[in-house]
């Protein structure tokens, strides 16, 4: 269990929390549609 | 140390609408048959860096049938887009483009333009008229019953054909074709028309007046055919109107 409680102590720290209000970055492509989606 | 590659371009990047801009107006520039298109959409972007302010880009877009055929003067930012229940026809483009020092040129491209699904446009307006293939028998018929039907009460200028744009046909709950298609004022009215028609001669470019017409024509249950021309104006270019269509479908390149 010793063991255990170490992997998951490593995992948690891995994962940064983003700050309050974050918007993740679109998608780089294909780009916005202007008209509509066919 | 070598310094860091630039960040790629993403497709709503003001570098990339930009040069979206310039090849949009190149592809325009350089249609010969029915309609101007407008940018739906930057699918992809590829920037090659060459040297010193000198980039190659590869741009593919996603563009859409406007209502503007290629004789309106009309500019590119006032033609309304068709609509998803109009069949839309939509075209997808390749463009090869270099950068120099700023400047941006079209170096190659390749478009290659379709109508919409007709299933998906059935499943949402099942009534929906469909585009259907220029050379239709129904619309060459309209199409002739309907100059021939304008030229008879005009006084004006003898119109003829230039091509035929764009044609539809409806079968429920009414049969109805209908039709849009380009013409040009001849030298002869439409009264010298009647008596020698081989004589009306379109008229020289630099002195040419196109038009645009639409055209329905009900035959069932009831017949009927209604049409309405507007000129566009004495205008300076002219396309050659030595081919009578172009069926969405085809390359260019």
């Amino acid at each position: 269990s010793v063991a255990n409680r170490a992997v998951a102590e490593v995992a948690q720290h891995d994962k940064v929390p983003h700050p309050v209000g974050f918007v993740p970055p679109p998608p780089p492509c294909p780009g916005r549609i202007r008209h509509f989606k066919i | 140390a070598p310094a860091a590659p630039p960040a790629p371009l993403g497709c709503d990047d003001p570098e990339s609408e930009a040069a979206a801009e310039v090849a949009v107006s190149y592809i325009n520039d350089n249609i010969h048959h029915g309609y101007y298109f407008a940018l739906n959409r930057i699918e992809n972007i590829r920037v090659l860096p060459q040297g010193l302010n000198n980039d190659i880009i590869f741009l593919e877009l996603e563009l859409l049938e406007t209502t503007c055929h290629i004789l309106n003067p009309t500019p590119l930012e006032n033609c309304t887009v068709r609509s998803f229940m109009d069949h839309a026809v939509e075209g997808d483009c390749d463009i090869k483009m270099q950068r120099l020092d700023g400047k941006l040129s079209v170096l190659a491209s390749k478009c290659h333009s379709h109508a919409d699904s007709s299933k998906d446009l059935i499943k949402v307006c099942p009534d929906c008229p469909l585009l259907t293939n220029l050379s239709n028998t129904e619309v060459l018929t309209t199409v002739t019953a309907a100059l021939n039907h304008y030229n008879s009460k005009t006084a004006d200028a003898y119109l003829k054909l230039i091509e035929i744009g764009r044609a539809k046909i409806q079968y429920h709950p009414a049969h109805v074709v209908f039709s849009e298609f380009a013409v040009a004022a001849t030298n002869c009215s439409a009264a010298e028309a009647k008596v020698n028609v081989e004589n009306c001669q379109l008229l020289p470019d630099d002195q040419s007046n196109f038009g645009f017409c639409t055209a329905t024509m009900v035959t069932r249950p009831s017949q009927d055919l209604t049409v309405d021309c507007k000129l566009y104006g004495h205008q300076v270019s002219t396309p050659d109107p030595g081919v009578f269509y172009c069926p969405p479908g085809q390359d260019t390149a």
